[in-house]
């Protein structure tokens, strides 16, 4: 464990509690992609297949329940909540995910370290973790403004991601540790996905303005 | 080895 892996795991675990405390005090999911959050709750039963098989740390098995569930807490909440679900932008939502899904799929039985069900189900993890921020992107730039806490969900999630590109540049240069190279790509391309919305964020900031994404 | 297709990252 390295500072930038820790700063990582900490900036993914802020961005849901600010998730939760977005949907909690204003009873309100506006401007939340649910196709997002389905996507994340796939890849997070999927990835941690190994919770039941392999014990890492007390730290790892925590934080993968704490993934794992406040993800199906978030699915549930928009979906079945009495007042939360009123507030789902519904008609802006419209991404269909499914296809990444789909496609994901298709790429790790093709694309994966070794031709076994767990690995399997961890290569389609990565992929689709690296395109499940698409959908609430695009609701993002649909919607055009952004209120204040959804923006710091989708900064404190790039944030996660760029913090784990400098865990891995960090663990090579001191541990001679390799990582995989399918994070490596994957984590790559999810990272870049987040730099027109940086960019934003970060004029926005600047400016001590509202964040808006042009349309 | 059994660290091969650990996976410690999240």
């Amino acid at each position: 464990m390295n500072v930038f892996r820790f700063a990582g795991d900490m900036t993914h675990l802020i961005s849901i509690l600010v998730l939760l405390l977005k949907i909690y005090t204003t009873k309100s999911c506006s401007g939340i992609s649910l196709k997002t959050q389905e996507l994340y709750a796939v890849v997070f039963v999927t990835r941690y297949l190994d919770l039941v098989t392999d014990f890492i740390s007390v730290y790892n098995t925590v934080m993968k329940v704490v993934f794992i569930s406040s993800s199906l807490a978030i699915v549930w909440c928009i979906r079945r909540h009495k007042v939360v679900r009123r507030s789902y932008d519904k008609e802006l939502d419209t991404f269909r995910h499914w296809l990444l899904v789909g496609a994901c799929a298709v790429l790790a039985l093709v694309v994966h370290e070794k031709f076994s069900f767990q690995e399997v189900c961890w290569a389609f993890s990565i992929y689709l973790e690296a395109v499940a921020i698409l959908p609430q992107l695009v609701l993002l730039q649909r919607s055009g403004n952004v209120d204040n806490l959804t923006g710091q969900y989708v900064f404190f999630l790039g944030a996660y991601r760029a913090f784990y590109i400098l865990n891995w540049i960090y663990r090579y240069y001191s541990e001679q540790h390799f990582t995989r190279w399918i994070s490596c790509v994957s984590g790559i391309v999810q990272t870049a996905l987040y730099a027109d919305f940086f960019y934003y964020y970060f004029i926005s900031w600047k400016n001590n303005s509202k964040l808006q994404l042009p349309a | 080895p059994l660290g091969n297709l650990l996976h410690d990252e999240l």
